[in-house]
């Protein structure tokens, strides 16, 4: 299980929060404009999130981020 | 097994309720307009409840969450 | 295996029976209208009930409870 | 496996009949009209029998069960 | 693995046959006319007899059962 | 894995050939017209065999026995 | 995994060839007109032969093996 | 796993390749015209060759072998 | 896992390669024209190359090899 | 798992991310022009960064990364 | 899972590359023009490097590898 992620304007975030009873931010990993990033669910990141302008695909479809 | 939510406005909540013989609250995450959230059903978490706008998606299709 | 309810109106509940040799309520979550909850059959719950007006999506599709 | 049940009128009853070597009525469960009990098959219940008249969703599709 | 019957007339009967080297009928359920039961698969039943006027849906369609 | 007969003559016979080193028959099930039978293959039952008019449904479609 | 025969003419046979090293004949079904046989691939059965005019059902289709 | 070969020529020969680290003819079977036969891969065979004029279906389609 | 390979000239050669830290060439066979071949991926062939004119049916569809 | 990376321009780089409680680059690989990479996520890759105009295919579409 | 390659120049090389912490190239084939190879990810093999003009089947689609 992974989602794909294509940042459309720099400094896109991917915040990976962490698997178990707490629930905390893990790793943070910024994108410039036109990067691509594909990252998995696991054993340590059971959520994600995305903060800026991005195109996010997933099993539901495309989902575009905004940034503020 | 995943479910992606993308804010449509500030302060939208995804709650997390634990897994087990109890069902409390383990987690409140805010997302500000624009920011899209995908977390999984995991050991700790086996129901997430949605409050405010927000696009919710999910294997039967898309949901819309509806704010106060 | 999880199932989305969206409530239509406020006072919306869904109930969790237990797992096992007897069936009875172990919780019951009251859903404010527009609030949307995604809940998976688990350890301990083999049968979900659902009162008040609500559209429940499941793998059969969708259908809509009715309050009284 | 689960099937979805909705009461189309009061007093819908939905059996649970036991797993095993012995088939008895372990549980009945009392609809009223519009409520929605979805009900899986466990390690305590290998048969369901419905009476009343309500809409019956499973994985062949829908069945609409007859009150007398 | 489940197959669902509806009844259409009083009387129908639902005969389940052993699983193992001997075949013999260990349950026999009655359904009035309009009842729906679904039944299973399972360690105790590994062959299924339906006699009556009935609506049988199984992984290959529906099957109509005729009484004499 | 399941087969479904309807038997369209009284007399349809349903064999059950025994799995393993040696090929017999264990057990005959006979069906009067308009009956339904669903079989499995079991740990005991690698080979079936049907004689007389009947309709016989499994994952390739429907195929007609028929009598002499 | 199985496959379904049905003879169109007396006398077809089917033939179970042995798994492992060697490669026999253990057993030789023989069908009248009309009959159907439907037989598992086995712990004891990895191969097996048609001979007659007959109609062989299998995940690729329906193929008709021919007498003589 | 298996393949299905009808000879639409007398003669037509399928022959076992041993799996594990030799490759070796382990055995050869022969067909008739108008015989089938549905062999599968086994702890025994891993590749299978055929020669003769015959219809050949696995899971991309049908192959047609050509005689010399 | 097989593929399914056609030869449409003589002399059509079938490489497998050893699984393993090495790659090395464990066995080739040779096709006469109009011979299919079906080969698994195994515990000991984890690639494998095709000389000369044949037609390679895989799960990605059909290749045609070519000769020199 | 795998995801088809082909470079449409020289120096393209796709950057492997550890898997565990760190995520840190271990392995970068360039990429000249037409040249096309295929990439696991393993043990040790949990997550992929792609630098440069690419042809990103994976589970959900194909995806163009950007170059600056 | 496996791929496919389709030299289409001489001289088209295909590169597997190592599984676990590090990332090196274990070895190397060579494919003139018209050859078929066909290769898996492995125990020893987590990425696929390929250079020249190739046609690269996978379960994405067809990728066209180009030569410099
Ligand atoms: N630590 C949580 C993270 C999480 C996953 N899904 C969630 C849904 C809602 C809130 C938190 C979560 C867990 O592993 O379960
Ligand atoms: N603690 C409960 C949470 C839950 C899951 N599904 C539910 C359905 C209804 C009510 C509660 C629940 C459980 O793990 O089972
Ligand atoms: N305690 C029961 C709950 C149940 C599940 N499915 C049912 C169907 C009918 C009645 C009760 C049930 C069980 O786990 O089996
Ligand atoms: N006690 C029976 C219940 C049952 C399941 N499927 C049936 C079909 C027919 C009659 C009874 C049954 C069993 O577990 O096997
Ligand atoms: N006791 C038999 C019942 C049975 C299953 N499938 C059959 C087919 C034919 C005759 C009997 C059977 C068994 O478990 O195997
Ligand atoms: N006893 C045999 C029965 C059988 C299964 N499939 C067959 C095909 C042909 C002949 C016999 C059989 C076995 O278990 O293997
Ligand atoms: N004894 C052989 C039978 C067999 C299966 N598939 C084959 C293909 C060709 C020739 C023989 C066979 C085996 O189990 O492997
Ligand atoms: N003995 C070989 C047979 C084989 C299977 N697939 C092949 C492909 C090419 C050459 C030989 C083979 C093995 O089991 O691996
Ligand atoms: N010995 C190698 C063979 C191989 C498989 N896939 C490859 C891809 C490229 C190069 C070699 C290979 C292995 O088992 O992994
Ligand atoms: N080390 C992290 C890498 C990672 C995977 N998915 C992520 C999502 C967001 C941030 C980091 C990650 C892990 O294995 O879990
Ligand atoms: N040695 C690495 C090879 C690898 C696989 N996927 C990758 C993605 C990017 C970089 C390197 C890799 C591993 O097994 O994980």
């Amino acid at each position: 299980d992974y989602i794909v992620i294509k940042a459309l304007e720099n400094g896109v975030t991917i915040i990976g929060l962490t698997r178990g009873q707490d629930t905390k931010f893990h790793h943070t990993e910024k994108l410039d404009k036109g990067e691509v990033m594909i990252v998995q669910f696991t054993a340590h990141t059971s959520a994600v999130k995305i903060r800026g302008s991005a195109e996010i695909m997933h099993r539901f479809g495309t989902t575009m981020g905004e940034g503020t």
